[in-house]
């Protein structure tokens, strides 16, 4: 099971759609402050349902959704498509949301409820708390967080 | 069940004790329930000792010591229950060269069944990728995203294609 | 007093909005009560844009952003209220090239009246110290500290002389 | 006013006295994680009486002195003193704990309270919060800190 694909559309700094191919190994994603690396990792758990986009973060739709620059309007909608592949199969996960706050998870094309998209992942092996991203200045956070919090990203392992 | 949950504790001890003093080259860690008598409810606690140091509250580690424990942590956690995918955001910040590359060459063992996304600014992790992703933003809060290749010659990473959009 | 306090805003607030387009070569900034019917005890709210930006919750700038905008905020606290000494641990770490430059440069004008210290693990920060201190711990848990130079041709700290003890 | 040197012992990881000589511009402190570069600047919050210290980074007396190695036992006390110079005046503090959790403050050799320390250093507009030390890890978090401690630091430098 691993990730090919990332396509976002209208998600925060991402007005234009925009491809990222995500390969096998390790990539590394850099660039100067303020441009957008960070953003892409809340693609990644937003689309997944992310509990974890803390509203620190923003997840509302005023904060997900493209809010314009001096030469581009606002956008009405923000759309994020991830692409897996398990052996042959191909699982394509899809969470769209507009300015009015209503949004849409599809799993394949077909809409769905956000349940359907967490079963499915947790077959392989992805859980629900995401224990597998580490957002940025969490971890230097994370070995004094409460005992109970720590238990939290056990259970979801075992 | 409490069954499952008892033995990833096990497991995940004795992982986390592994990774940590390869990471730390000694020294020894592990986990514990807060309270053995409520093991459904009760909170897990974290204690590491770097080598030839004592034991000390987990506060009292150093900022670069933390992150590396932490790191030890997820990869123990990983190790129990493997992942496809991981996402990793500036978690090298607070890495002093010699933890750096430690914390890389374990990257490297698990990227054969483990697809890593790491955001950095740390140029020996850029070398470790096997691809790279640049993010610019000449227009404001519009982000491009371009492949790049390191520059042998330079050291640096160099665009080599516009954005796929 | 309140009328200090309400002095101390206004004055801070128009520091922070100047260094922050200083070292956002542009952009805007401020502070302000949190409640304005209720100066005794209201909090204060910052508010930051960098250059082209719309103005958001200050939550949504990036973890560089952030670093750059809270430096700007203390570095105007000191403008209105100098202090003889600052020390300061890696509040480098999260920052890009470009902008730790424009954060030296910064320093090193307020240098003059204010002596710095900071912890760093960047060597453009090293360059622009007058003076390094070095620690090692060859024996764990004793911190030796040594005198350090930047060596012109390697570009790396040597150390100069055994510790002070 | 500047400081002219700081010396140690006994605390954290300075089990020996060490004597750190502070020059006018600007020093930098460098070095491999753990080795004791923060504990240098704990012992600068610590010395004026930080109330700073969190227990996050241990102000309990077994936190503040050398508690041993393979080849050196635990020590009894911390001692940290600071010289200051201000024109020709210098002022030297000092504040010493024991393992009891007894401690003692000292303004150029004279036992006196905490508070007439921090007296001393407000008239050279060294505040008790001491908003000119940004300690690690919380240059990130700032922006993100309840508005009524934003106004604790504004009200300091009123
Ligand atoms: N809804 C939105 N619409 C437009 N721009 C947005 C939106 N949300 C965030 N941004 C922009 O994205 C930028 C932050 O990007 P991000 O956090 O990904 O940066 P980064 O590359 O991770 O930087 P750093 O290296 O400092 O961590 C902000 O400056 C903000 O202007
Ligand atoms: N009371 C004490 N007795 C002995 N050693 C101590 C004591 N308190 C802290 N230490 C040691 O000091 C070390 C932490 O030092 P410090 O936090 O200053 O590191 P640092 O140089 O800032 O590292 P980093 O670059 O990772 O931030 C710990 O590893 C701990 O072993
Ligand atoms: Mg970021
Ligand atoms: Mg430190």
């Amino acid at each position: 099971m691993h990730i090919k694909k990332l396509e976002l559309q209208g998600f925060k700094s991402f007005p234009d759609r925009t491809k990222i191919i995500i390969h096998p190994g390790i990539t590394a994603v850099i660039g100067p402050n303020g441009t957008g690396k960070s953003n892409i990792v809340d693609a990644f758990l937003w689309v997944l349902g992310g509990q974890r986009l803390k509203a620190l973060r923003g997840d509302r739709s005023e904060d997900i959704i493209f809010n314009g620059n001096s030469q581009k309007a606002p956008m009405s909608m923000a759309d994020v498509s991830l692409f897996l592949q398990d052996d042959r199969e191909e699982i394509i996960i899809n969470h769209r949301v507009f300015r009015s706050g209503e949004s849409d998870y599809r799993l394949n094309g077909k809409s769905v409820r956000l349940k359907d998209i967490q079963d499915t992942l947790w077959k392989y092996s992805i859980g629900e708390k995401e224990y597998f991203v580490i957002e940025q200045g969490s971890i230097g956070l994370f070995l004094t967080s409460k005992p109970i919090e720590k238990r939290g990203l056990l259970e979801e392992a075992a | 069940s409490k069954i499952q949950f008892l033995r990833a504790i096990q497991e995940v001890d004795k992982n986390f004790d592994d990774v940590f003093s390869t990471l730390f080259k000694g020294g020894k860690a592990g986990i514990k329930l807060t309270d053995e008598s409520n093991p459904l409810e009760s909170g897990i606690d974290i204690f590491a000792q770097p080598p030839g140091k004592k034991v000390q509250t987990i506060a009292l580690l150093s900022g670069g010591e933390k992150s590396l424990t932490s790191l030890a942590f997820f990869f123990a956690l990983f190790r129990y229950k493997p992942t496809p995918f991981c996402i990793l955001d500036e978690v090298d910040a607070a890495l002093d060269d010699v933890n750096l590359s430690r914390f890389l060459d374990l990257m490297r063992l698990m990227k054969e069944k483990t697809q890593f996304i790491i955001v950095t600014h740390n140029f020996k992790t850029m070398e470790v990728a096997d691809y790279i992703y640049g993010t610019t933003m000449s227009e404001p809060s519009k982000t491009q995203v371009y492949s790049m290749k390191i520059d042998k010659k330079k050291g640096l990473p160099e665009k080599t294609e516009l954005p796929d959009t």
